[in-house]
């Protein structure tokens, strides 16, 4: 299935206690629907959370993970 | 920015401004297509210390390295992941893996913010003069985001990212995307942590005029610019057979035309498919119109490629009409052959003429710059138009700045058409749109800040918009390009930029972060949209009436049902609405009592505010007022316009007020 950028929220009050680090919670959860997805990017100041590539079906799936508030397709801009 | 200090008033008033050192410590960053260092615009001479709040980074990449920053150019950072991401490894035969320029956009609007002096900068010999940026001393941070392929949200948002790390004071985006939820908007999620780090965020509003609804970068922590004229232009003129001439513009330079009348033909009378008046490529039949001026009707593909498809099919000039999208804007370009852009007015009595003639001639005759064009500014016709799509209560744009033939740094990778057939190289370039008109305002709230270091971005904005001027100087409103008519707050906002006026407000509406977030919960939104947009856990007290209307924004938008059956907001009487609305103004000058004004255009609309004179007697010290709207029934899509205003005599603290049926 193709392949999409997703800009994945999280809920960083909702982090397990067993995580340490941020970082870590959001690899496991992004692990926990896709197994080759990697993360493009870490986020700390514009949103908790990050952004990947996913299927349609594995958007689905984790954005009902436990601590994902949303998960939006990437947007393309334009130069104005 | 050969012209635009001084048309803001800059150059006249240098002893106001603030000083250099303290404008130095100041650091816009702008996301766009990456910076080309080697511009004169970067030069560092007689900068000091880079600033210790400075935590960025010169990264090294294709063709750039650290040593291509300086003391000027203090940072520069390129965002791939997400680009590659969808469209795969960059082309290195095309762009350099780097923050490097290869487009020119990014290193006009970085030098437009904030590029230093260069003397003696000119496109062909046009619009000459010294160059500079509006901040001169402040330093400039680029971090790349735009590709050829566009410029994508994951990367956008880590640009930001970073950017809020590294320190930056002011944010320039000269970029939109589609119309969407705030919280759904990299650029208004990003704007929203800037702005919370007491970063002022400046955008484009968008090229999207003259339509209504047409605006990008609504979101209220977001200053919104849209884009006016300046009182230069380029003339030039196309004579014709039966000896009329026809004005319009031109930036050509190159081989003229020969000194005698050329035969002239319509682009859709010289090619065999639908459209060919729009000289698109391939269209048109080179045995048409070999050694002909070509007429071509504007819209649909770049306006330069059209003048590059007429030189290619043999083509001797091109006449680029507007069509009715235009009207009477002239945006002038440095075509490949020789060519004049003219007004749809102008163009259609030009057309009259080639099509009633049996053998039509005409020449092309260009007469440099000139300065001093009245009425100016005007509004841009592409500048894009309110009411806001997204929150109607929240009027956009905010202001209007220079963005129509600006000239500025450019890439040393492209000519000034960007054209793959232009081997021209240019120092400097003129081009418009409102990505030209945020980087002014971007440097113009970098000066405000070096004056005012701890005023919030939403005071910054403030000052910009309620000291942003609406009339002329013989008393006659704004106009628009569009229409020939007065413009509107739905097109220019509050007005044209004045900064020098702008560093002495009086009065700001100020902003925090939780009135932010009590605007949210006035929107509906959800603890968890709210949460992602704001990065926390906010939940909106239910026992707690929020309005849109109490946002303390510095102008006023109010929408009346067309069907005047019902009634909003406290009170109403029969066959009439009424809507409230709630500001706070803080003294940031003199002690003193404000009187206020108030004036609108259309008498079934009553404007009252209470109480009608504020006293401040201290600095900072804050009052309230109550502004009520009242307006009988109106037909639908009904707008109207108003303006409130405050004085102690020497200060005008003025608002726009734009009222709607819907």
């Amino acid at each position: 299935a193709a392949k999409k950028t997703y800009i994945v929220h999280m809920a960083k009050s909702e982090m397990p206690a067993s995580f340490e680090d941020h970082t870590h919670w959001y690899d496991s959860s992004l692990k926990s629907v896709s197994e080759s997805a990697e993360m493009l990017y870490t986020y700390t100041n514009v949103i908790h959370g990050f952004s990947t590539r996913l299927t349609a079906a594995e958007a689905q799936k984790i954005e009902k993970q436990p601590g994902i508030l949303s998960v939006y397709e990437e947007v393309k801009y334009e130069l104005h | 920015t050969t012209r635009t200090p001084s048309f803001l008033g800059l150059d006249q008033n240098a002893a106001v401004l603030p000083e250099s050192d303290s404008v130095s410590e100041v650091i816009i960053g702008v996301l766009d297509t990456g910076v080309w260092p080697e511009s004169k615009s970067f030069d560092d001479t007689g900068f000091g210390p880079i600033p210790s709040s400075w935590k960025g980074e010169c990264e090294t990449g294709t063709k750039f390295t650290a040593s291509n920053c300086n003391k000027k150019l203090i940072g520069a950072r390129y965002f791939t992941r997400g680009y590659e991401a969808t469209l795969g490894p960059i082309d290195e035969s095309k762009e350099s893996r780097s923050a490097r320029d290869e487009d020119g956009h990014g290193t006009h609007t970085a030098s437009t913010a904030a590029g230093s002096v260069v003397p003696g900068a000119n496109l062909f010999g046009y619009a000459v003069g010294t160059a500079r940026g509006m901040a001169t001393r402040a330093r400039v941070a680029v971090y790349k985001v735009c590709w050829i392929g566009g410029c994508f949200s994951s990367d956008i948002l880590a640009a930001v990212d970073k950017a809020i790390d590294d320190n930056v004071n002011v944010l320039s985006l000269s970029l939109g995307g589609s119309m969407s939820d705030y919280y759904r908007d990299s650029v208004a999620i990003g704007a929203f942590a800037a702005m919370e780090k007491g970063i002022l965020v400046s955008c484009s509003a968008g090229n999207g005029g003259p339509s209504s609804y047409s605006l990008a970068n609504v979101a209220p922590w977001i200053t919104t610019v849209g884009a006016g004229t300046l009182d230069r232009d380029f003339p030039a003129y196309v004579s014709v057979g039966n000896g009329k001439n026809f004005s319009g513009v031109s930036l050509y330079r190159g081989n003229s035309l020969p000194a005698k009348m050329l035969p002239f033909v319509y682009a859709g009378n010289a090619s065999n498919v639908t459209g060919g008046n729009l000289c698109m490529t391939g269209t048109l039949i080179p045995e048409m119109v070999s050694g002909k001026i070509v007429l071509c009707d504007r819209g649909v593909n770049p306006r330069v490629q059209k003048g590059s498809v007429v030189k290619a099919a043999g083509g001797a000039g091109m006449i680029l009409t507007n069509t009715a999208a235009n009207g009477e804007e002239l945006v002038a370009d440095a075509h490949l052959l020789p060519a004049i852009g003219m007004g749809q007015i102008t163009g259609d009595a030009i057309k009259a003429y080639l099509l009633s003639d049996r053998n039509p001639t005409a020449t092309i005759i260009f007469e440099g710059t000139k300065l001093g064009i009245e009425p100016s500014p005007v509004v841009a016709a592409f500048s894009s138009r309110g009411p806001n799509s997204i929150t109607s209560e929240v009027l956009k744009p905010d202001m209007i700045a220079p963005g129509v033939n600006i000239l500025a740094g450019w890439t040393g990778a492209v000519g000034p058409t960007a054209l793959a057939e232009d081997d021209r190289r240019v120092e400097f370039n003129i081009i418009s749109g409102t990505s030209m008109s945020c980087p002014h305002v971007s440097g113009l709230a970098a000066l405000l800040k070096a004056a005012h270091p701890d005023w919030s971005p939403a005071a910054i904005r403030s000052a910009l918009m309620t000291t942003a001027y609406t009339a002329y100087k013989n008393g006659k409103m704004l106009q628009d390009v569009a229409t020939g008519k007065p413009s509107t707050p739905f097109d220019h906002g509050a007005g044209h930029v004045d900064p020098i006026s702008a560093l002495n407000p009086g009065l700001v509406y100020d902003l925090t972060v939780e009135d932010y977030l009590n605007f949210l919960c006035a929107l509906n939104y959800t603890t968890l949209q709210i949460n992602a947009l704001a990065k926390r856990n906010f939940s909106c007290d239910s026992r707690k009436t929020y309005s849109v209307n109490d946002l303390n924004y510095p102008s006023f938008a109010v929408s009346f049902p067309a069907d005047m059956g019902s009634t909003i907001g406290s009170g109403s009487s029969t066959g009439s609405s009424v809507v409230k609305h709630t500001r706070t103004l803080t003294n940031v000058g003199s002690p003193g009592m404000y009187k206020v004004s108030v004036s609108t255009m259309n008498s079934s609309v009553k404007i009252l505010v209470e109480p009608e004179t504020l006293s401040f007697s201290r600095a900072n010290e804050k009052k309230s007022y109550t502004v009520t709207f009242s307006a009988t029934s109106m037909p639908s899509n009904t707008n109207v316009f108003g303006r409130i205003e405050w004085s102690n005599g020497k200060n005008v603290v003025g608002s726009p007020v734009a009222i709607s049926w819907t």
